[in-house]
């Protein structure tokens, strides 16, 4: 199982809309996918139109071995294990565990032969929630709104994973996807090119467009695949998917 | 003076630009203006063109009294309180203080007779920066992203502002203003119609179109009012300093 962290502390990137429909477009080549929602807001287990009932993602921090039963069919042939907003305190409690920030990864070592994809939507914030995500993950894949006060932003998540490979997870890969995209503006084209140029052979090819659709699916609880398959928005997730995949091959 | 929390947990609805643009026009109609950043990452610091130096957000929480060596004057004749990341650590040592709440209030008494109006932008989340800012406010004025998941969020912020009517500011009041508004998708309209009917009389008559222009403007350092003053984001942003105007003088 390869597993992803979707982190970017700067808000509204993307994140969520990432994990849901890179897990679809991934699921749909039939890869087996688990998404996690580490956010208290519960962005993605509402975008996957799921109540969070039994166990939760505030569960599985505390008890790791627990995710066994917290995990849950969802939309698109996924599994997901959903988010309240317990799961804040839970964050609180952690300051009292020895090693706090490898929690998760105690989780994910335990479901590690069942899935392909372990794919973790991480909430606006540079806290708990995203450095067990990081400390679990692979890679972190980080969403990148193509307007100025989002690229401000890549230099916090830069030095958040070089610290995060001095201490807790020496092997973790930085990607970033542009997301938002809309071509029409010479805005989004010179953020682009920055990324690019700041970052070389760490942003993916594919570029996410912007396009309605993709905030319209989350209100039918649905991924964008199923909302709108023949959209810009649904070939850019399945052309993401196709990269993953590629690189992953190599690794 | 009138001092107003720019708040949503939910992350890109608009705060940071709604802080400066809303400031910018009250600063046109010759209100004395002061911004304060609230957000350790510093959008609203970098959106108007300042690197923070001297004394910023994170001395006058630990020390109140000297926010009256905070302020600098910036871009569209306003005056700011900076932000560096260091904020962060600072709300960590607030846990140690008794009522940490109220150090912000402490501060902004301090200045009370020096402004008109205090805005204050605060993070993507519902942590110190937050509550002590609504504990600070007059308004806690809400920036609705006019698309589904950020809709989900109003809940959460109607829940901590009667938190705060009940703890520490009782007289505060809760608006909501429609941000990046696109008439042109019915998804929008839905949306904006929604937040109407479940927040009657709460929310803005004044829309905030989806503009580039107002994505362009912080790469410069300036406010909507400066950089394209006859664009459809500059009028929507004085239309909207124009209903804070009415219905304060009322109060
Ligand atoms: N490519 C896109 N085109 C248009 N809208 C999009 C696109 N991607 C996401 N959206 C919409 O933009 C908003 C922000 O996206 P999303 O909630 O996924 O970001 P996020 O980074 O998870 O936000 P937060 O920081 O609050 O967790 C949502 O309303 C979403 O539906
Ligand atoms: N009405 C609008 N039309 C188009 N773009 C906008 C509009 N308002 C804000 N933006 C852009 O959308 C992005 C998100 O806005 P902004 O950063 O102000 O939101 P925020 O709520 O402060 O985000 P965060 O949660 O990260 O603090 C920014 O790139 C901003 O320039
Ligand atoms: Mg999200
Ligand atoms: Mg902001």
């Amino acid at each position: 199982m390869l597993t992803y962290a979707i982190v970017n502390q700067k808000g509204g990137v993307g994140k969520t809309t990432s994990t849901i429909n890179l897990g679809a477009a991934l699921a749909e080549m039939g890869k087996r996918v688990l998404l996690l929602d580490m956010d208290p807001q519960g962005s993605l287990t509402a975008a996957v139109g799921r109540a969070a009932t039994g166990l939760t993602m505030g569960d599985v921090l505390l008890a790791p071995e627990s995710i066994l039963h917290a995990i849950y069919p969802c939309t698109g042939n996924m599994h997901v294990v959903t988010a309240t907003a317990r799961l804040a305190n839970v964050f609180l409690q952690l300051d009292e565990i020895g090693e706090p920030a490898y929690q998760l990864q105690k989780a994910v070592h335990l479901i590690g032969t069942n899935f392909d994809y372990c794919l973790i939507d991480c909430p606006p914030s540079l806290s708990h929630a995203t450095t067990n995500a990081m400390t679990a993950a692979d890679v972190a894949l980080v969403p990148l709104q193509c307007e100025f006060l989002s690229l401000r932003g890549l230099a916090d998540v830069q030095e958040i994973t070089a610290s995060i490979q001095e201490t807790t997870n020496r092997n973790l890969r930085l990607r970033v996807v542009a997301t938002m995209y809309d071509k029409r503006t010479l805005h989004a084209q010179d953020v682009l090119r920055e990324a690019r140029r700041a970052l070389p052979g760490l942003v993916y090819e594919t570029v996410i467009p912007r396009t309605v659709r993709l905030a319209e699916a989350p209100a039918v609880g649905q991924t964008i695949l199923q909302y709108a398959p023949d959209s810009n928005g649904a070939y850019a997730y399945r052309a993401l998917a196709q990269e993953v995949l590629q690189e992953d091959q190599a690794y």
